[in-house]
């Protein structure tokens, strides 16, 4: 549509968006690899922010390169396991009419 | 209960929004920011505590440095370790290469605590009033946030059980898009609003919104006699003493 924009735009975004993050890739080719993910992860942040109820906004950031298995298996290493959870404590159990 | 709870209006809260880097340390810094809160609620202190020390050093059982790990695991290590140093002692590598760095732990300045409870689970009313007496560590489920810029998130959710440590740090409603839980990420500030997010409380599941309520946990500390050795109190007898000293040898 004509609201997407060309690749030369998304391209220049590209390029100041490496600047900005300081980014710098080795392998041939990865570059260009890395540049497509940021447009296909550029479009589905234009996507989702042109729609007006959303209740947030999403925005180029630190991970603008990166597919969402690569972001996941890095960033998202919390874990929990139900013997972890096992001393609840009533100090902040909430009663009706608590002040 | 207050409408509105912001513990970095409180000055509970390391103004200085950390980053994990290329590591999966989130509960590293979970963990810390829960036990830099309460020390400051207890004590008046607020001291920047060291996430590193808990990834080189609480290694091996429940906590694997960058690997993972969770902030509950973290809490016992500060119980059996008799405290954790500042960031300053013990700076953060961003990485889980290096061995324990053994702290004279007599000479240098360590924030202790006194045990870790868990907030009645699948609970947002007992979560909040947990948040109301100090900042809280939870799991939430955040493969979709990674782009998060800024609102109340109400988007969707990756899983049912959280597979990210993050800090409550407050709650709040806003206007148009309603009641949330204020969080405090690991990201750095260039991510949501200055490190920030704003997720969507009062869910119509009990677990709460990407399984914020699932397994809320937080450190205990006494306003015991370890105050009396709070960094301000240690330098004002120092002082007392030297001029007590000098005051002998006139």
């Amino acid at each position: 549509t004509d609201s997407q924009r060309n690749e030369a735009e998304v391209r220049t975004m590209y390029e100041q968006w490496l600047v900005k993050n300081g980014k710098n890739y080795n392998g041939l080719g990865e570059k260009e690899r890395r540049f497509k993910i940021f447009a296909d992860n550029l479009k589905s942040i234009e996507e989702h922010n042109s729609d007006p109820n959303q209740s947030y906004q999403r925005g180029l950031n630190q991970f603008s390169d990166l597919t969402a298995d690569e972001f996941r298996s890095t960033y998202l290493r919390g874990k929990v396991e139900k013997k972890s959870v096992s001393d609840v404590e009533e100090r902040y159990k909430y009663k009706e009419g608590d002040v | 209960l207050p409408d509105e709870v912001d513990w970095r209006e409180r000055g509970a809260v390391v103004p200085r929004v950390k980053a994990q880097g290329d590591c999966g340390g989130c509960w590293a810094f979970a963990a810390v920011g829960a036990v830099e809160g309460i020390n400051q609620i207890t004590t008046g202190e607020l001291i920047s505590l060291s996430e590193q020390e808990l990834l080189d050093c609480d290694r091996g059982t429940d906590n694997f440095g960058c690997t993972g790990g969770g902030a509950v695991w973290a809490f016992d290590f500060i119980i059996k370790n008799d405290g954790i140093v500042s960031d300053e002692v013990y700076p953060y590598s961003g990485n889980d290469t290096a061995a324990c760095k053994a702290i004279e732990m007599t000479t240098t300045r360590v924030v202790t605590i006194n045990g870790r409870e868990v907030v009645p689970e699948n609970d947002e009313m007992s979560l909040k009033k947990a948040v109301a007496h100090q900042p809280i560590t939870v799991m939430i489920s955040a493969a979709n946030m990674s782009d998060y810029k800024s609102g109340v998130y109400k988007g969707p959710c990756s899983n049912l059980w959280g597979d990210h440590n993050v800090l409550i740090v407050g709650y709040g409603t806003s206007p148009d898009e309603g009641d949330y839980w204020l969080i405090r990420n690991s990201w750095g500030p260039g991510w949501g609003e200055g490190g920030y997010l704003r997720l969507q409380r009062n869910f119509n599941e009990p677990t709460g919104k990407c399984a914020v309520a699932l397994a809320p946990v937080y450190p205990i500390k006494s306003n015991s006699s370890s105050n009396l050795l709070s960094p301000s109190v240690f330098k004002l007898v120092l002082l007392l003493a030297f001029q007590l000293i000098s005051l002998a040898l006139l």
